[in-house]
């Protein structure tokens, strides 16, 4: 069963991206497998995992999230076709192709004498739709469903879609037996994105910037979060808040940071993320940090951050 | 005439509110008598100038925006009753309350020749509806409309206003005889609210962090501000690009302000604000980097951006 943690804080700029695709890499080299949703219409986690511009035929997390089932039946036939896979040689690595080792074998999605109503679409019950979104990346066991500008028209249109706070929810929920984890990369709003990542995620992941501007935000998010809890998603709760970009030398940085976990207390991870130019360089190579320049600063904050956040996952 | 200045930058952290506040501060300074328009649910620049949780009667940028003009007589009725003014005690500069040096005259408010039709309100047309919502700061020539959290409401509430874009534009088009600049803090989207300060604007200044994510995102914005000027604003242009946060020590600080001096060019100011643990701090104490602590680096690179942008604007 997978745990789905939503990456979320609106001050902008703290950390949101560079965690999601850290941790989600991190994760997947220590052998888990992991989907990382892209929820941002800045689409930074797609190219930051050198993704830009690539997505599937049904499209990227925009169609996901706006179109109704009945349109994704056409967008399943379409999908099923095989020359219309994503193009092996613009996969960075087409082994770790979700289709060969999370996929149900083909023959057995059209088998009649599993479905006893044949005339509702076998595909229906046994492929997710949210697979016809899914991309491989240049790591291995980990997959992305991607993002462009285009999501932004989302905030608008799933307005007056019904249930418009848990498409992202009915998406996701049936990939949990697929991953162990999916990371959802939330954009610097709380608006109907943001909305949709906390109603679908289990767990919220705080990055903080340890200025005076963050700290003010947090009031806002918890906040925010209560709302969530209370009318649609009653078991969300706090994974953990990670300070990022943390210079200590300075005094504001650590006081913001006493301030905070004085109030998250034991929420507040251990490891702390200093400034590192090879995290913010990472990207423009589309490669997390972890797998670009292991041996940095930045990159072996992020493993030890994943450890930490892996052995409270895995305590019983 | 005022020059109406949005700052904007999809981009999370990149130092749009750091710059609105120290660029309206540095301009009242020299002289200027400058607005500044918290149009950011996360309302830092409203704190950032140390006017949390304070509005006039009348309200926030959320009402001004929100409500039609007849919803203001109500609003206009009650705060021209003295005591609702705002506290003088609360006010730390009470002297420099903008109803002292911009507003007409209290009594040639009322008087009825000036109005051939008697039985229109004579506050209609004297007083703009935006005065009564306008805040004084502890910067003499600086004034305010604040925001705070409700704003983020107005994101979702004026998609079915009609002029949903032009709400802004309006309320500041008759301020432009009061006010020599009117400065506007964007939030980190390209929704309603960043498309209502593209089309109240007459120039966009854009503060860049030059890093890889901030550096893509340019793409997005300069395609919004094209596509306001087809169709909703056509003079609209670019103020200057502001690089931020400028860590000249990387290469990919070099490298990326490389790409956008070649990009825009002459645009690009010659002054470069350094990363300066003095902007970061000045916040928290409800001020201004420029008055906190004007000898620090980071207040002298804002004196010389002003400087800067003034001898741009002054030029014939
Ligand atoms: N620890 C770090 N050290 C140095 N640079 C960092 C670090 N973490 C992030 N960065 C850089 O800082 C910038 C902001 O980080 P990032 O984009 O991940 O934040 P975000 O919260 O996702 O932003 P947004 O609110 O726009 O979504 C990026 O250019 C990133 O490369
Ligand atoms: N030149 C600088 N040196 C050091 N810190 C800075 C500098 N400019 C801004 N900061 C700090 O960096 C953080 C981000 O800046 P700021 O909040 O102004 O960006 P923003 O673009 O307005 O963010 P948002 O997208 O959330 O609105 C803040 O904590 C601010 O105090
Ligand atoms: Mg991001
Ligand atoms: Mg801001």
């Amino acid at each position: 069963m997978a745990k789905i943690i939503a990456v979320t804080n609106q001050k902008g700029g703290v950390g949101k991206t560079t965690t999601a695709i850290n941790l989600a890499a991190a994760l997947a080299i220590a052998g888990r497998t992991v989907l990382l949703v892209d929820c941002d219409p800045q689409g930074n986690a797609t190219s930051g995992l050198g993704q830009k511009g690539e997505h599937r035929d049904a499209g990227t997390l925009y169609e996901a999230l706006t179109q109704t089932d009945t349109d994704d039946h056409r967008a399943a036939d379409d999908t099923d076709n095989a020359d219309s896979q994503p193009n092996a040689d613009s996969q960075p690595n087409a082994h770790s192709q979700p289709n060969a080792h999370s996929q149900p074998n083909a023959d057995s999605q059209f088998s009649a004498e599993l479905k006893p109503n044949a005339d509702s679409r076998p595909d229906e019950q046994v492929e997710p739709r949210a697979n016809h979104y899914i991309l491989p990346t240049s790591v291995e066991r980990l997959s992305l469903i991607p993002a462009n500008r285009e999501l932004a028209g989302a905030e608008i249109e799933l307005i007056s879609l019904p249930d418009r706070e848990r498409r992202l929810q009915r998406l996701l929920e049936p990939l949990r037996n697929q991953f162990e984890f999916i990371i959802i990369d939330s954009p610097p709003s709380l608006g109907l994105l943001t909305l949709n990542a906390l109603v679908a995620a289990d767990r919220v992941l705080i990055p903080l910037h340890c200025e005076y501007f963050a700290l003010e935000g947090l009031a806002d998010l918890v906040g925010t979060m209560r709302r969530v809890r209370a009318s649609l998603n009653p078991t969300l709760d706090i994974e953990g808040v990670l300070l990022t970009m943390n210079d200590e030398r300075t005094n504001l940085g650590q006081q913001v940071a006493r301030d905070v976990r004085e109030f998250f207390k034991e929420k507040v991870y251990q490891t702390v993320i200093p400034r590192n130019v090879r995290l913010a360089e990472a990207p423009s190579h589309g490669l997390p940090a972890v797998t670009y320049d292991a041996k940095s600063r930045g990159a072996e904050a992020y493993f030890s951050f994943a450890a930490e956040l892996l052995a409270n996952h895995d305590r019983p």
